[in-house]
């Protein structure tokens, strides 16, 4: 038996708005731990990896580790139903081959539940060992999709390079390039608008824009973003999620040759 | 010219 109580029904909304389009199905899983799910795209250059932990939740009832396989899409679209302040359960049964949402109105004057076939979902789970990072910005997550959207008018890829100075966005296409460079900023009156960049050692890597962009999408869950970067490794995009765990997208570079 | 890495390419499978 499974039931999870999301007072903040919003954030599952949200999350399933920011992955939808970059992965169709996937396996949810949940434990003591919390509810996670890790997937890639279809053509294995892009992962997403999402933990709600469950303290975060206001009721989080687990009684064995359960995977439940869903179309992402007809995740999205049951959860679009749910109103911005309703409090979401997820609820299943072991074995089952459903999972309901259930939403309710802050008020408790209106309750839905809707019911949502569960898919067998052949995953692969890749291994991702913690790392130490060469290059770490943190900075407004709207600035950050703003660069992203901006570029992609531009070219097709982006060039992200860390040094001393700053960070530096580049691209190239058929009218021409860009170069956009933020530099540190702690100075400012609100921690959520700084740029921090953490350099161990300069950096600079090549990534398509079709999934940066792709992973802005996540933008409302969170006002910062943390861009971490190594040579020879994908770059992880984070976006945390409040109290709760965060939503992470791995991108491997392209090889410039 | 740049040529796309999979993600298997650094990670993995489990």
């Amino acid at each position: 038996m499974l039931e999870l109580r999301l007072v903040q029904g919003s954030l599952l909304k949200k999350v399933m708005e920011s992955i939808k389009d970059l992965v169709n199905d996937a396996n949810f899983d949940c434990s003591a731990t919390g509810f996670s799910l890790q997937a890639m795209d279809s053509s294995h250059v892009a992962l997403v990896s999402l933990l709600l932990r469950s303290e975060g939740f206001e009721h989080y009832r687990c009684d064995r580790n359960l995977s439940m396989g869903m179309n992402l899409g007809n995740m999205a679209k049951m959860l679009k139903c749910a109103g911005n302040d309703d409090i979401v359960t997820v609820k299943a049964d072991d074995g089952g081959d459903c999972v309901t949402f259930m939403f309710e109105s802050p008020n408790q004057d209106k309750i839905a539940d809707f019911e949502m076939k569960l898919m067998d979902i052949d995953s692969e789970h890749l291994g991702i060992p913690e790392a130490e990072y060469e290059a770490i910005v943190r900075m407004p997550s709207a600035e950050f999709a703003r660069i992203c959207k901006d570029l992609s008018t531009i070219g097709d890829t982006v060039v992200i390079s860390v040094t001393k100075e700053g960070v530096k966005f580049s691209t190239r296409g058929d009218i021409g390039t860009a170069n956009i460079v933020l530099r540190q900023n702690t100075s400012v009156d609100k921690p959520e608008e700084a740029t921090i960049i953490e350099m161990e050692t300069p950096v600079s890597l090549t990534f398509a824009l079709r999934y940066m962009n792709s992973f802005t999408k996540a933008t409302p869950l969170a006002s910062q973003v943390t861009v971490s970067l190594s040579s020879e490794l994908p770059v992880v995009v984070e976006y945390k999620i409040a109290e709760m765990g965060y939503l992470r997208f791995y991108l491997a570079p392209k090889i410039e040759e | 010219k740049s040529s796309q890495n999979r993600l298997e390419s650094f990670f993995k499978p489990v």
